[in-house]
This record gives structure tokens, C-alpha cells and sequence, in this order.
């Protein structure tokens, strides 16, 4: 099946980085630093076939270059909104055919990872003017970009003022249900993926061989080594157990039966 | 003396917590994180008595707060500009007097420090246009905040392709001169405080005592702590050194015999 991620949020939060730690795979080569920051903003597309838990899935990437970076940002997130109703109008097109297939290749986005960075203070102007325009229009599942950059009580603190600028603002993001029927620790671990949102990840394409063979993702600095995939770290693993093993059904479907419907409703009633 | 420092940057790129680690004082207290953000563009000029080296220290410092926070920063800068020259209008007419005092309270601007976020790719455009209108007004440091987020070789990387960037838009920054008339362990110690140039400075007001006795600032990271004050892990003493035991004069000079005769030349031609 179809799953369609978008990531927005400025250049240099280490975005590239974590797409590839998620997915394992190196989506977005190291691109020549010269040309990043002045790129157009032009959004663009990667496609690839992966296979998780022994399911084939077509991932489609949505990277949203150039948005935040100018001096003035005014409407910077117009050609987000265009592009994701873009997708709802083609979907439309195709629904509506009287010779429709009957799997509907589902482009819609599914997921929009919004990347805050780490000040440590609360929500800026334009990350709550931007998750205001997109929150209902996609999942909004909002990243503390190198969390690494807090400690654990900064982190604590960054955490409760962005859930209270999201409330004040009426901002809904995604909501990762209760997982049913599962045994007691994996709900356990669900809960406390739960309570982490949101999620303040660290990314890493810099592998290294611990005592025992396994092989861990980590950013080595002069004090101390960052494991990625040490939930006393970082939320990594907690983000990848909600997209990819337990809500990336969720997602496709609340993108289907709220955002897509309230498109379609709200474009049918002009 | 009359020494007078302004601090430019985004919002949470740890500026008051670097001011306090450098001035050993809390000149800043943690202010409500409610209102950081959406406080209105107000420069903030703070005064204070210090005794460094035995020397008295009138320290006045100046806070930009709001600067680069808002969705259109277009012109952000214009604010800052107008502070400076509104400064050397005051030193002008004090010059001017007939009746003037021996010693003329010097309240210009010396020095700009300059924060760069720590992206880890090049120069916003933000930086970038800031730094164009300020390099001939005021002694720019530009400072890498929050350098704890990348590792020696990001930092490495990052430094140089600042260092171009400024290069290619002929932003000339505060050249630190070598020191003359000192020991060679000294000079030696000066040299490479110029190599590090950008610093790349971490700040912490926590402090713990270490095996022996020595209290240090430190940030405390599950994976390890930063030491503050430890060359490995940031400019920090570098910058401490320059601005404040050996050039804090020559910033003072430069700014008398460069930008304030270049603005009165500039002001009195018209
Ligand atoms: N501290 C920290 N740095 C990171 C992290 N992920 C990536 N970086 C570094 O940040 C810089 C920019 O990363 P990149 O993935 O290109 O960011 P993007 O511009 O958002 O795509 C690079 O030097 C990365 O190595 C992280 O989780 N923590
Ligand atoms: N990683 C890191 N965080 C820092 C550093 N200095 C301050 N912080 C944290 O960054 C947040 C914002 O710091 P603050 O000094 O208020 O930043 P300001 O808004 O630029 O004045 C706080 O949580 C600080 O503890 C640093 O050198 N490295």
C-alpha cells in the first residue's frame, strides 16, 4: 500500500538525516551545502519501495525545501496548502471515475512531521502560524528537531510550553489512539510513546559497533556518545514505533475519513 | 572605563545564559519564557559596575531582543542601526562641546556579538543581509551558539563555510591583531583563540565541583557534560580572553578611529 510523509521545518534541523535513520536508508544523499539554503521554494517528491514487518509499502517523501529560511516568510506555507489539496483534487478525480479501479493509488499526504527547533523557549510565530494552517488539512505530527541540544529538564519544560501553545492556538495534532489488543508491555510502551509527544529525537547516519556486536546509530562528541535508539536519549524509537509499526494505518485513515471529507465538503459546497 | 557590548540574535539561542557565564554575574534572569517571544523589538540597554584584572569596568549591555523572531523580519535590522548612530550622535555632540569634559562618557557601541544558530550548513540569508548592514557601523564577533549541538568535525565544517560566506559577501568582522609584548606560551594561546574564530561558545549557569574542588559550568547530558570552560568542548575561554583581557581596548579604539570617524565623515558630507 501507499503511505505519503511530508517534513517541513527549517533547513539545518537535521531533517535529511532523520528520514534516513527512519526509514534505514539513505533517502536524501549529503546535498552540496552551497546550494541548500538558496534553493526555490520547490517541493518535491521521492518515491521508493521498502518492506517493514514483512509488509511491501510504496513510500513517497514530501520535502519542503526553502520553507522558514528567507529574511521575510510571509505565506511561505501556500504551496504546502496547494500541494497537499492538490493531491485531495486528484484523488477526487479519481474516485469519481465511472471506471475506477478498484485500488485507487492513494496519494493524499498521510503524515506532515513539522520539525521545531530546540530553543528551549515555546512555540515562535511562524511554527504556530504554520501548524494553524495545516492542522486540518493533515496529520500534524510536530518533532523537537536535535533534541540533543537539551538536557533533560529543558526538554521536560520545552515540552509542556509547546503542548500549551498548541492548546491556546487550538492547534489539533494527531492523536495516536490507545493500542488495543495488544499484551500489557507493548500497551505499556505505547502509553509512554504517549506521554513523549512531542517527540524530541535525535537523527544519526554515523553507525558504530557497540561491545557485543550490535550495531547503533550515534553522534559522538567530545563528552559523551548520543545513542539514537536509547529512549533515555531520545524519542527516536517512540517515532518510529507510532509511523511506521502501529499508527501508519491510523494515519491513512483519519487522512481519508476527516482531512480528505472535509476537502471534499468544503470544496463541494462552493 | 566605559565599555559597551550589544547582543544580536534569534530568540533561544542561549545569549542571556552566555552573558551571565561571561560576566560571572546574573545580569540576566531566567526571564518568563511566556513573554520572550512576542515581547516587541525594544533594545534594552543594562549598566553595570565590574572589576576585571583589577581593572573598574563600566559594562553597559545591549539587548535586541525580538530581532529574526517574526514570520517578516524584513528591516528587522533598521532598529539597530538607528541605536548606533543615535550613540555616536550623542559622542558628537559631547566632542563638540565648547565647555566638554576631560574624559567624555563613551556610551558607543564596541562590539556586536554576533549569534549564528547551529545549523551545521552556511549563513542564512538573515545572517548574511544582518551582518552586511552592521559591519561597518559596529566591531562584529560573530559567535556559533549553542556549539554543544555539533561534533568537532560539523564544527570544523560549519566554521569554514561561515568564514566563505562572510568571504564572499565582504563582511569584514573584528580582526583580533596578535598580541605583542607577551610571553610565548601566551602568544601561542592567542593564536589559536584567532583559529577558532567563529567561536563556537556553549554557556551554562550550572555549576558543579569537580574532584579537587574546582567549580566548573556545565550542561549535564545523559551521555555526558560539558564542560564550559574546557577548551575540547568550546570557545568559550577564547572569547572570554579576546573580549575581555586582551582586546576589549583595541575594540574601543577601533570603534573610535573606524566606525565613528567613518559616520561622521559619512554624516558631515551630506
Ligand atoms: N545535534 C544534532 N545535530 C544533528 C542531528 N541530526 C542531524 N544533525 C546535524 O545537523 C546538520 C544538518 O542536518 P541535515 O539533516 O542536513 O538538516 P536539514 O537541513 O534539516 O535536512 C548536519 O551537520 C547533521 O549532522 C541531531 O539529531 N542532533
Ligand atoms: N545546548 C545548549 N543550550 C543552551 C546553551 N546556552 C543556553 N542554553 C539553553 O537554551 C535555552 C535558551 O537559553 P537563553 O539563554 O534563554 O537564550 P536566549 O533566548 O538567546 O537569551 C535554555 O534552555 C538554556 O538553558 C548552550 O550553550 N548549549
Amino acid at each position: 500500500f501507499e503511505f505519503t510523509l511530508m517534513v517541513v521545518g527549517e533547513s539545518g534541523l537535521g531533517k535529511s538525516t532523520l528520514i534516513n535513520s527512519l526509514f534505514l536508508s539513505d533517502v536524501y544523499t549529503t546535498a552540496n551545502y552551497d546550494d541548500r539554503i538558496k534553493q526555490t521554494l520547490q517541493i518535491e517528491a521521492s518515491t521508493m519501495d521498502l518492506e517493514e514487518n514483512g509488509v511491501r509499502l510504496k513510500l513517497t517523501l514530501i520535502d519542503t525545501p526553502g520553507f522558514g529560511d528567507a529574511i521575510d516568510n510571509t505565506n511561505c506555507w501556500q504551496p504546502i496548502i496547494d500541494f497537499i489539496q492538490k493531491r485531495f483534487d486528484e484523488y477526487i478525480q479519481q474516485e469519481s471515475r465511472i471506471d475506477r479501479e478498484y485500488h485507487i493509488v492513494d496519494t493524499r499526504v498521510h503524515c506532515c512531521l513539522y520539525f521545531i527547533p530546540p530553543t528551549g523557549h515555546s512555540l515562535r510565530p511562524i511554527d504556530i502560524e504554520y501548524m494553524k494552517q495545516l492542522y486540518d488539512k493533515v496529520n500534524i505530527v510536530p518533532i523537537i528537531a536535535k533534541a540533543d541540544t537539551m538536557t533533560e529538564d529543558e526538554c521536560k519544560g520545552f515540552k509542556r510550553r509547546i503542548l500549551k501553545d498548541l492548546r491556546d492556538n487550538k492547534i489539533r495534532i494527531f492523536e495516536f489512539q490507545e493500542v488495543a489488543g495488544e499484551d500489557e508491555d507493548y500497551a505499556a510502551q505505547h502509553k509512554s510513546s504517549k506521554e513523549s509527544i512531542p517527540f524530541a529525537v535525535v537523527g544519526s547516519n554515523t553507525k558504530i559497533q557497540l561491545n557485543g556486536g550490535k550495531e547503533v546509530r550515534v553522534r559522538k562528541y567530545p563528552w559523551g556518545m548520543v545513542e539514537v535508539e536509547n529512549n533515555d536519549h531520545s524519542d527516536f524509537i517512540h517515532l518510529r514505533n507510532v509511523l511506521i509499526r502501529t499508527h501508519m494505518f491510523d494515519l491513512i485513515y483519519n487522512t481519508n475519513i476527516l482531512h480528505y471529507e472535509n476537502y471534499r465538503y468544503r470544496k463541494g459546497g462552493s
